[in-house]
């Protein structure tokens, strides 16, 4: 009837709470995407400032985050990973896991340290920082 | 089987109590030292030394490294990339002092020597000498009335024998070195990297050196540079500064230290004895030598 028409047409299309632009957002960037994220840490907490003189603050940073599809140009990640993607996605086989998100760069960290003798040593050491990240 | 380790092992770890200092936590769970897996930094968290008492540095020693690190990283620990030197790793030491000093001899101005022991333990195989000095660090800036000229006589001793073997002559060679003392200086350098380049390089870990300066008599008739050599802190026994490339995996290596990795060090040259260059100079003068190199 007429009226059961009315009535159908004042119904919203979508519920009242649903957010356009929030839907459209997972297509365009996936949540919580691989990326670096900062750990500042000071030596103190870990009550190691008694024999690290230098430096005061340490943030190694770390990576976290969900793989996306097209990691190829977005990550340098080889065709590996984005076969290993199908695979998981496809439920070929339950123990192959998504790609993970990892450092791929670091950078050095120079640090100051009293020896056990009482000498004081400055030290340079590789891969202390990571610096990007990428699925593999 | 993996899984079951896996598993004894996150259950032994849940078994530390929770307030265990963090370096605890990296003890070997299976009672086995597997150092070897870590750079050395984490070698000092792995073996908990991170919480063993130390003997605590000389103060100055501190404050000269606190700005060495100052010049050669940023404040968050990057090391600069604009730097000369050639090294990864710097040691400080200081001295054993075996002889007291006895005052200034009024006649010759000399300033009786001091004998000084180095151990040098904590140096290990893969750090090669790039260069070394003798550093004589100021509580404040000194001033002279005028350039005061200074011989510095160095003479480096075999350690001694033990009892069982018969005593030999002490085999030694003298250093000589000239320098001035200008105005301002908060620390005197002396290179004695010729003299250590040998014995660090076959695994001497005990230095023993006597050291005495016979500053030039003419100097001393102006009543205040008598009175300005009589407190002279250069009586001050000197630490020892050994600037090492650590040839390691873990070690970093900057493009500059590359060209060192693995060739026997090539000291800087000797000519100019004492470098009491502030730490800036010296580092423009290293980017200077190394360009020439090139």
């Amino acid at each position: 009837s007429q009226k059961a028409v009315n009535r159908e047409l004042k119904k919203p299309l979508v519920p009242a709470s649903f957010n356009l632009s929030e839907y459209f957002k997972q297509f365009l960037f996936p949540q919580n995407e691989c990326e670096l994220h900062d750990f500042r840490l000071s030596f103190s907490q870990l009550k190691w400032d008694n024999w690290i003189v230098a430096p005061h603050r340490y943030n190694p940073r770390y990576c976290k985050g969900d793989c996306p599809r097209a990691v190829g140009h977005r990550y340098g990640s080889p065709v590996h990973t984005m076969v290993q993607n199908i695979i998981y996605e496809k439920k070929l086989d339950s123990a192959v896991p998504r790609p993970s998100c990892v450092p791929a760069k670091y950078s050095p960290l120079s640090v100051l340290t009293i020896e056990p003798d009482g000498s004081i040593a400055y030290k340079e050491y590789e891969d202390m920082i990571a610096t990007k990240c990428t699925c593999r | 089987f993996q899984a079951a380790r896996g598993e004894s092992q996150i259950a032994a770890l849940a078994e530390l109590d929770s307030d265990a200092e963090p370096w605890s936590l990296l003890q070997p769970l299976y009672g086995k030292d597997r150092t070897g897996l870590f750079p050395p930094l984490f070698k000092v968290l792995y073996n908990g030394q991170g919480g063993s008492p130390r003997l605590q540095p000389d103060s100055r020693a501190l404050h000269y490294m606190k700005r060495l690190y100052k010049a050669y990283a940023t404040k968050e620990g990057i090391p600069k990339t604009n730097r000369s030197h050639l090294c990864n790793t710097v040691r400080l030491f200081t001295p054993y002092v075996k002889h007291k000093q006895t005052p200034m001899d009024q006649v010759t101005g000399t300033i009786v020597s001091v004998d000084l022991l180095f151990n040098l333990d904590r140096v290990t195989a893969v750090e090669h000498l790039v260069k070394s000095v003798l550093l004589y660090t100021f509580n404040n800036s000194v001033s002279f009335p005028s350039a005061v000229k200074c011989i510095y006589n160095l003479v480096m001793k075999k350690p001694e024998s033990s009892s069982k073997t018969p005593p030999r002559a002490p085999h030694s060679f003298t250093f000589n070195s000239q320098f001035e003392f200008r105005r301002k200086y908060r620390w005197v350098e002396v290179d004695v990297t010729t003299l250590l380049q040998p014995l660090v390089a076959s695994d001497k870990r005990n230095i023993h050196m006597s050291v005495n300066f016979t500053c030039m008599k003419d100097q001393l008739q102006h009543p205040s540079a008598q009175d300005g050599l009589s407190d002279l802190p250069l009586l001050v026994p000197p630490s020892l500064l050994l600037y090492l490339n650590d040839t390691s995996a873990q070690a970093y290596h900057s493009r500059y230290s590359l060209h060192y990795k693995g060739r026997p060090s090539q000291a800087p040259d000797q000519k100019k004895g004492l470098s009491a260059y502030p730490l800036g100079e010296e580092a423009a003068e290293g980017v200077r030598s190394s360009r020439h190199r090139r």
